[in-house]
Order: structure tokens, then sequence, then C-alpha cells
């Protein structure tokens, strides 16, 4: 989902 | 994951441990900007907010433990510890964290991808997280004799800035409506601060003489 997608990433 | 953000990621972890090298082995916090140490400490704490309701994997968590749990112990050390804080640089360091908390924070409050809670926080770290070196970069250019090591934790900062728009443009090309406009251009901002440190790094370093910046 987007909030997965977008939070992926330190 | 890729490697270029891998590796940025790497990057990233190595000017921690430069840092943190630096304070623990020499006892000195010279050359070190408190302010923003103290900002970075703010970024992680308001990205990383979702670490306990957002489990993405093993690396993921134990990264943002590691750049939390830094963060915090390099400013207790720069304030609390007996004899590094006497090498703090106070006169020098005088940057004003509102100035960039305030503006960050209203900036997230009008642009954002969704204007939940979370996610104003997770917008308001990354304008913050661009700006939060500009105290370094300044206390950089007041300091008459930068150190090795501190030049090296910016320029590992830097590059680890630069690996992730590499990181950005890969997945761009390889992953389906990879498209994160606030993301990118915070990131943008944030790598161009280092451009002109870079210009000086590579000078020194090519013509084997001491990092300094013209004031």
């Amino acid at each position: 989902d987007l909030e997965s997608e977008f939070h992926d990433e330190l | 994951m890729n490697i270029f953000r891998f590796s940025g990621d790497m990057t990233h972890l190595m000017s921690v441990l430069v840092l943190l090298l630096k304070i623990h082995t020499i006892k000195s916090c010279a050359g070190i900007s408190l302010k923003t140490q103290e900002l970075y400490a703010l970024v992680f704490l308001a990205r990383y907010l979702d670490i306990v309701t957002n489990f993405i994997s093993l690396y993921n968590t134990i990264m943002k433990l590691i750049f939390l749990g830094s963060s915090f112990m390099i400013v207790w050390y720069i304030r609390r510890h007996r004899i590094v804080r006497r090498s703090y640089d106070k006169e020098h360091d005088t940057f004003r964290h509102l100035f960039l908390v305030l503006p960050c924070f209203i900036l997230a409050l009008l642009i954002n991808e969704r204007s939940a809670f979370k996610e104003i926080m997770w917008t308001f770290s990354l304008y913050l997280e661009a700006v939060a070196i500009l105290p370094q970069l300044v206390l950089l250019q007041r300091t008459k004799n930068i150190d090795n090591l501190t030049g090296q934790y910016v320029f590992f900062l830097g590059a680890y800035r630069a690996l992730y728009i590499c990181n950005w443009i890969y997945r761009y090309f390889t992953e389906p409506h990879y498209v994160h406009w606030i993301t990118w251009i915070s990131g943008l901002v944030q790598t161009l601060l280092y451009a002109d440190f870079f210009y000086y790094y590579f000078n020194s370093w090519k013509n084997n003489v001491k990092l300094q910046l013209p004031a």
C-alpha cells in the first residue's frame, strides 16, 4: 500500500 | 533494495560512526555543531514515529534504532560529557534552531502528501533534514582548521544524500508509480547544500592541503 511504499526509506 | 539505497545507508552509517569515533576516542567535539546534531535528533524523532506501528523489515527497524540512538548519544556527549563538552565551540555555533524548525513545520502543514499527524511529522522531518546541516556548514566556515574526521563526517553525509538521489532515479525507472515530489525536492535541496563543501573537499584532497572553507 501507499504508506509502506512511502515509508520504506530511512 | 537497490545498491544505491544500500550504499547511501552505509555512508550515512559511516558518517555517524566517524563522528562517534572522534568524540569517543579523542574526547573532542571541536568543529562539531551541536545545533546540527540536535536538529538531526529531532529529524529522526519526527520521522520514525512509526517505528513500532509500521514494520517494514528487520534491516529498517535496526537502522532506525541506530540513527535514533546515535543522534541522541552524540547530543548527550556534547552537552553532558565531562571532558567532551569542554571542546565544544559555543562562540561560533550560534545558529538559532527556531529559524529552521519553525519554517519547516509550517511548510509541512501547508505542503504534504496527506494531512494525517504522522504524515505531517514525516514531511516535517524531510524538510528539516534538508536544512539541518546549515549550522554545521556555517561552523566549518568559521573554523580555521578543520580536522580530518570532521571533514570526513560531512563528506560521508553528503555522499549519503547523493546516493539517495541515484536510488530515487533507479526506483523511478524500475518501480511502477514511484513518484514522491516532496521527498525528491527536499532531498535535492539538501544535496545541493553540500556542493560548495564538496568542491573545497576534493580540491584539498587533490592538492594534498588542509581543508579550509573560504569565509
